[in-house]
């Protein structure tokens, strides 16, 4: 049952998806739960929408975690982000404005063929697990595959590596059907946000290229408040500028995608550490991370709420 | 044991190359181990004075040292040993349990 869930630790695909069913029967003013799609191998991509019901166009934020599999801190994040929500509706001001005027669409898992395999086989894994009858090598990487400057600088055309993305742009189906997904609803979003690890930064467009976007100075100012909001929580610093250069040029990555299909603010997290556990964050940190994670993403949320 | 135990003896290393020289060099090493980089993700993002974290499995863990040592290369191990690392990540739960 949801009182039995604990957020201190990390949990099996299975086990996330039975929360998800589970929240969403004992919360339907505040929850509701469908799929966009399946997976390679065949697994529904389940996606919460968080927020009081209303008017069918509110607008809306779209939370993905789990892009890459050993990421595992991205959906403990998800689910803590969805427990604090409906936890403080009711006696957090700030939070019952937020879930009143947006509607959040979080992700728990995006690539969840590829978590069950870090979770049974390969802790490591990144990719997805897609089969290329051409090549012994499996999987593609989530984050290079979608349709923007497509297979260019900073992602691999060679199936064995970690970076490789894809044999076309979308060819994942877990990247396509959200994809779709938000191509359908894109004039809702008003903000995308992919939640990674580890590297402790905050990450907005361009990954592809060395350029300044076109609402720099509201997208700058939207990062500053959420690395000033999560340093407020443990003291912790986060870097954070365009991702080209604050980490590295990469191409396909969904930050740019998002961007470029109109969403005006798209960030991806890298959340804890800085290389001392690296993938393998303990669960003593889950609080804390997703404590200081979740004032980053309400006050980039709160910034929706105002004009820029 | 998680995952049948195989990451026993594996470890992460914290490859810090000073220099484009030793950034060339650095590349040029990890052509010849199979290792799996945890940051950044491939070999073409490493950069001078740029951390590169690699898992190492155990049967190279010795030798790259060794090339390291030999290169000059700043580096310095941060998990020594992975498979205890993952038991410890998810406490004492069984595998059984965790699946």
């Amino acid at each position: 049952s949801e009182s039995q869930h604990d957020y201190n630790v990390y949990h099996s695909l299975e086990e996330i998806q039975s929360w998800m069913f589970e929240m969403n029967r004992t919360h339907p003013d505040l929850l509701d739960m469908f799929s966009v799609g399946k997976s390679y191998e065949g697994r529904p991509l389940y996606v919460l929408q968080l927020g009081k019901r209303g008017h069918p166009h509110k607008k809306a934020v779209w939370i993905d975690c789990g892009v890459h599999a050993r990421e595992w801190i991205g959906p403990a994040f998800c689910q803590w982000f969805v427990k604090e929500g409906i936890a403080s509706y009711q006696d957090d001001s700030v939070m019952r404005r937020l879930l009143d005027q947006l509607s959040f669409y979080i992700m728990p898992v995006f690539n969840v063929d590829g978590y069950h395999f870090s979770w049974t086989t390969d802790r490591f894994w990144r990719k997805t697990r897609s089969k290329n009858p051409k090549f012994h090598c499996r999987g593609v990487d989530a984050n290079r595959n979608w349709k923007v400057k497509w297979c260019d600088e900073g992602a691999s055309s060679h199936p064995c590596d970690d970076t490789y993305c894809g044999p076309f742009p979308e060819s994942e189906p877990e990247v396509r059907a959200v994809a779709k997904f938000l191509r359908k609803h894109k004039k809702r979003f008003r903000a995308y946000i992919s939640i990674h690890a580890y590297a402790q930064m905050l990450l907005y467009p361009y990954s592809y290229k060395y350029a300044t976007i076109p609402n720099f100075s509201c997208v700058e100012l939207a990062a500053h408040n959420a690395v000033t909001a999560l340093y407020s929580a443990y003291g912790v610093k986060y870097r954070y500028g365009p991702a080209s250069t604050t980490l590295y040029v990469s191409s396909g990555s969904s930050i740019d995608w998002a961007y470029r299909s109109g969403i005006p603010y798209a960030f991806a997290f890298e959340l804890r550490d800085t290389g001392y556990f690296g993938f393998l964050l303990p669960e003593s940190l889950i609080s804390p991370t997703c404590t200081e994670t979740m004032r980053a993403v309400t006050a980039i949320a709160s910034g929706l709420l105002k004009k820029c | 044991r998680l995952y049948n135990n195989r990451y026993a003896g594996d470890q992460v290393f914290r490859i810090t190359p000073g220099s484009d020289e030793d950034v060339r060099v650095l590349k040029d090493v990890l052509e010849h181990v199979k290792v799996d980089f945890w940051q950044p993700n491939s070999a073409s993002l490493i950069g001078p004075n740029a951390t590169v974290d690699v898992h190492v499995k155990r049967g190279d863990t010795r030798g790259l040292r060794a090339r390291l040592k030999q290169e000059h290369i700043d580096h310095q191990v941060f998990i020594s040993d992975l498979q205890r690392e993952i038991e410890k990540q998810t406490g004492n739960r069984s595998s059984r349990q965790r699946r």
